[in-house]
């Protein structure tokens, strides 16, 4: 059975989309099969990975509305062994339309329950909100992985997000941990960097990643070419950072 | 009247509170009496600002559920001239609480309208979202400022944020406009923000602002401080840039 790990975090722009698609990439090259499944209407793990957003397809928004089966929405990548479940704008209008719907909140966990056979790994794509779309990736996953970058608003950022992780397993998945936390965009060199780092440290422990990604323009520049670092630039610092994460999951994690 | 600005774009951490504080900051100083209003339930402008988060107080939230007047939330700040309307994490539960409220959509314009004659500018921090809290934003104001990462990601979140802004033109707001696009956290060095900025000035063409805002660390350590920049680190480049960026605001906006 497929371990289902969210990527998530509140605060906007930390790299959660960047991790997604490149830890995914990167567990699939460790021959683990890895499908990512991207719960932002931004659809940016999509476009991300070659699927542009404009072209009207079966996604991710018809499986939740209960009108597709999760099967018939998985896509092939320029990865062996990835395989995606793409999104789309609409998701946006999902906050609004399950209000009503009965176990609104576990729509994600009961369209996903039959592929996690087929899979070692399932990551899920977080929108920057602590809106039903996340909770539905909240309620789904075994664990989260939360990336942070060493900055101010990202300490402020932490509480919030312990919070709504409580919230979720007292209402409706107690077992929900945190699988680790991943230091991103990481620049050494500032003093501001080095303070925060150290009392995320002091706050996780254990549960920081010994794996930091470093701020590395290849990083940025892969998905415009619709690819994960690991197919645009191998040898990029980004690259080599996200295949050492991989297999620091996969020790952590224990896959299927 | 003042002239309301949103400073806004659903993709997450592009620069829009740090635009917000920095901004504000640097009307009041250009003795434009200037109001904040921090719509995101991150709250990161009000902490930014020296207001945690996590002491109970009056705020946003109380004044959109109709339980307190503007004038009552107000807080002064460390800067003459600069006022704050703070957040706080409640505002989250708005998007489900007022779905069924009678003009659910102009509630922020309708709690700012008595404040309008008492300011030059009030700006609008929005959170990383397509939601209801962003659509009273974008209903109450007159214009909006994007900030934008030149980097892939961005240029996707673009023909959504246009798509959104013809929404809320054609059903709530007809006068709504774009006061201008802001380049933040450029990179000139790499190939990949010259690229990006080429195609954003392309298709925005004069309504991108001259001043594009470097990346500068003393921008990300002086919300720590409680403060902004210009308090912090005066002759810091990202004081400077923005110093300059409210030059231009006000020639291009005619406060009141
Ligand atoms: N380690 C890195 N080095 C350089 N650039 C990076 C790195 N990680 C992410 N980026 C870039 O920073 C921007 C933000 O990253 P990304 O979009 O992955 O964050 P996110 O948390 O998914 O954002 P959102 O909150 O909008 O979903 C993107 O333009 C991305 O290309
Ligand atoms: N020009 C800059 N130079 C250096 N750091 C910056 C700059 N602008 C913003 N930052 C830092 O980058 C991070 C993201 O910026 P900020 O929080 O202002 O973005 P945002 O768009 O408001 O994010 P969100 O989508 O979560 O609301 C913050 O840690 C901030 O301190
Ligand atoms: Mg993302
Ligand atoms: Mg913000």
């Amino acid at each position: 059975m497929a371990r289902i790990l969210a990527i998530t975090n509140q605060k906007g722009g930390v790299g959660k989309t960047t991790t997604a698609i490149n830890l995914a990439a990167s567990l699939a090259a460790a021959e683990v099969p890895t499908l990512l499944v991207d719960c932002d209407p931004q659809a940016n793990a999509s476009s991300g990975l070659g699927v542009p957003p404009e072209v009207e397809r079966p996604n991710l928004y018809h499986g939740l509305r209960g009108e597709a089966a999760a099967e018939t929405l998985l896509l092939p990548t320029a990865m062996e062994g990835l395989t995606l479940l793409p999104a789309s704008r609409d998701l946006a209008g999902l906050n609004l339309e399950l209000v009503h719907e009965p176990e609104r909140e576990r729509r994600l966990q009961a369209l996903l329950a039959p592929l996690r056979p087929r899979f070692g790994f399932i990551l899920l794509d977080c929108p920057p909100a602590l809106d039903l779309l996340n909770l539905n990736a909240l309620v789904a996953a075994d664990a989260l992985i939360v990336p942070l970058q060493c900055e101010y608003f990202a300490l402020e950022g932490v509480a919030h997000l312990v919070r709504t992780l409580e919230l979720v397993r007292a209402h409706w998945n107690p077992a929900l941990e945190i699988a680790g936390v991943l230091f991103t965009q990481l620049d050494e060199r500032t003093h501001l960097s080095r303070q925060v780092a150290a009392e995320l440290r002091r706050h996780f422990g254990e549960r920081v990643f010994a794996t930091a990604i470093p701020r590395n323009v290849r990083l940025a520049e892969a998905p415009s070419h619709g690819l994960p670092a690991l197919l645009y630039d191998l040898k990029s610092r980004g690259a080599e950072a996200y295949l050492q994460l991989a297999h620091e999951v996969i020790q952590r994690e224990h896959p299927a």
